[in-house]
């Protein structure tokens, strides 16, 4: 077992965060292994190494696109100059045609990227916390008119892929056995495997751009246990008789707003993907904002490795 | 909703709630050293003992009453605010203490409480509740965790008693006709509006490389082939009748959480139907923050 591990470079941690080095032995990656689940033994749930974690992320997501991004607008950039010194009487035009393209290679490049948002837990890794995400609901009743009524039932689509997956695994079954490296075959497996989408040019939705359902804004919600535990144990230790710990519980119990999107320091109008790559230029070049958007990821806990 | 012919408000809001890991054991005044569940050193420095509410960073889980009041709050000021919930797993206390070894008893016992909990917040407040306990005032949307199941992250294709037993505990939020496949997968999507949105709801169990009952997405015979096969069916479907859709699931389809090839291709499908899915919810890591996946490395790479 921890031989395929090793062999697929995997960690085993249950909520583990780090990105393990590829290049340890066999006998590395199992002492490292060992200590771990030591330490989980030990420790429980105790945060470790979300700090660096946290780095990794801000190095090998958040500076990809923002170097991505400056590539665009570096090559955006050049050219225009050349220009300048070319046709200055067409400055206009041209800049016209100039803001064109780099708008065109940034679409293009957003719509290559999806966001995967991860979400905080109410177990106290960190202190407790949830999302509620606001969402644009403009429209929505003139879509509700033209809804399309002519639809299968979902239970006739099921039906129908029933069949499809009992056909896709038998026929996938007798294509090919595992060591086939005849590369004609193995296109001709891709191209018919139903695992691989179909790639088009389609429109994009409300991730992108801002319509009916794209989310608008979150509100992060928090539990501040050192507060609550504060008010608590104060009220218990109170000369007040009338008190009696259900009350106590009641009356310190709060949950705060820790932030909203926009605000600082993520300041977003809108939850769509060209949003984030602002935000995560932001993120890259400025540290102070890097500092506060660490302080809420770890839900204003303090945390430090 | 044409299907129980009633109307229903929308807010323009739902919440996203995730890793409860509610503990039994905590107990107040414990150490901390031992995972809040006993009191074995004559420390009585209280940094070192597990308060009322639990505390941050000490590494036990979540104390019952920390638990009750979050719910009883989401109750009273949530409630009558949002549209649907997102619920992305782990109900249970993590299996750390030798002590107290955690059961498939225990899983199953809590995720069934949690369940009842959340239904019992959410259903129709209308009085009509027994007559189709399937509509909910508000749709809650759960989704299996690693700690959800039995031994801890292995989970095999079903159907099995695992697969089962969870169409039992979420039986008021799975589609009724979504039954035979759920049992299939534990993968299943709701209709907040129907025809309009929905959220999909993955077992990425099937695709999580710390899994070892599963092995890739290449082989036919692997559940996260399969669960592809129905999740890229579900989209093309939604797509043709102009739906819109949020995935959710439990582990995020990052590099190094996923198997490479079901990272791949789940990133595919994502990208590829960018212009139905509105966003991408998950759990698991603890840490509030987000993921920027490039497709362009999974089409390269496939």
């Amino acid at each position: 077992y921890l031989s395929s591990k090793f062999t697929s470079n995997n960690d085993n941690n249950d909520d583990d965060d780090e990105f393990y080095d590829n290049n340890l032995s066999i006998d590395e990656y199992i002492r490292d292994l060992a200590r771990e689940s030591k330490e989980v033994q030990m420790m429980g749930a105790a945060p470790v190494n979300k700090g660096s974690y946290m780095d990794k992320v801000r190095k090998e997501y958040y500076q990809k696109v923002f170097e991505e991004i400056e590539g665009i607008e570096d090559v955006d950039k050049q050219e225009g100059d050349e220009f300048e010194i070319k046709k200055k009487k067409k400055k206009n035009k041209k800049d016209k045609k100039k803001k064109r393209k780099l708008r065109r290679d940034l679409d293009q490049l957003i719509r290559e990227y999806n966001i995967i948002s991860i979400g905080a837990s109410i177990i106290p890794t960190f202190n407790p916390s949830f999302r509620v995400w606001e969402y644009n609901i403009t429209g929505l009743e003139d879509e509700l008119q033209v809804a399309n009524k002519n639809n299968k039932s979902w239970n006739d689509f099921f039906h129908e892929l029933e069949k499809i997956l009992q056909k896709e695994t038998i026929s996938m079954d007798n294509q090919a056995n595992d060591d086939d490296d005849d590369d004609e075959l193995e296109n001709l497996i891709i191209k018919n495997d139903k695992t691989i989408p179909k790639l088009t040019n389609h429109k994009l939705g409300p991730a992108y751009e801002n319509q009916l359902f794209t989310p608008i804004r979150y509100v992060q919600y928090y539990i501040n246990l050192e507060k609550i535990n504060h008010k608590y144990y104060e009220l218990m230790a109170s000369d007040n008789d009338d008190i009696s710990k259900e009350g106590a519980i009641r009356q310190s119990f709060e949950v705060d707003i820790e932030y909203v999107s926009n605000s600082d320091p993520y300041n977003m109008e809108t939850l769509i993907v060209p949003e984030y790559f602002e935000l995560m230029k932001k993120l890259y070049l400025d540290d102070e904002i890097w500092q506060e958007y660490l302080d809420l990821a770890f839900a204003k806990s303090g945390y430090k490795d | 909703n044409p299907s129980l012919n009633k109307n229903k408000t929308l807010h323009g809001r739902f919440l996203h709630i995730t890793d409860i890991h509610p503990d039994q054991f905590y107990l107040e005044g414990s150490d901390i050293g031992e995972m809040c569940h006993r009191t074995k050193t004559d420390d009585s420095s209280k940094s070192n003992k597990a308060p009322i509410f639990g505390k941050a960073m000490a590494g036990c889980d979540t104390p019952i009453i920390l638990m009750n009041e979050t719910f009883k709050w989401i109750d009273k000021n949530l409630k009558d605010k949002i549209d649907f919930v997102m619920w992305t797993g782990d109900n249970i206390r993590h299996d750390n203490d030798r002590n107290y070894p955690r059961t498939e008893a225990e899983i199953f016992d809590y995720n069934l409480k949690l369940s009842n909990v959340l239904y019992d917040i959410f259903k129709d407040s209308n009085g009509d509740v027994d007559e189709n306990p399937y509509d909910l005032g508000v749709n809650v949307i759960p989704s299996i965790g690693n700690n959800d199941v039995f031994p801890h992250n292995m989970f095999s294709m079903g159907p099995t008693l695992q697969t089962r037993e969870f169409y039992r505990i979420w039986r008021h939020f799975i589609p009724q006709e979504q039954q035979r496949f759920f049992d299939n997968g534990v993968s299943f999507f709701t209709e907040i509006i129907p025809n309009k949105l929905a959220v999909i709801s993955i077992n990425t169990l099937y695709l999580f490389k710390s899994n070892p009952l599963v092995d890739n997405c290449t082989k036919k015979n692997q559940p996260g082939y399969k669960l592809l096969i129905w999740f890229g069916q579900i989209l093309t479907e939604m797509r043709k009748r102009n739906m819109k859709v949020w995935i959710i699931g439990h582990v995020p389809p990052i590099k190094k959480n996923f198997q490479k090839s079901c990272f791949d291709k789940f990133t595919l499908w994502i990208n590829e139907f960018s212009d139905i899915i509105i966003g991408n919810v998950y759990g698991h890591m603890n840490i509030d923050h987000f993921i920027p996946v490039d497709t362009r490395d999974s089409i390269d790479s496939i």
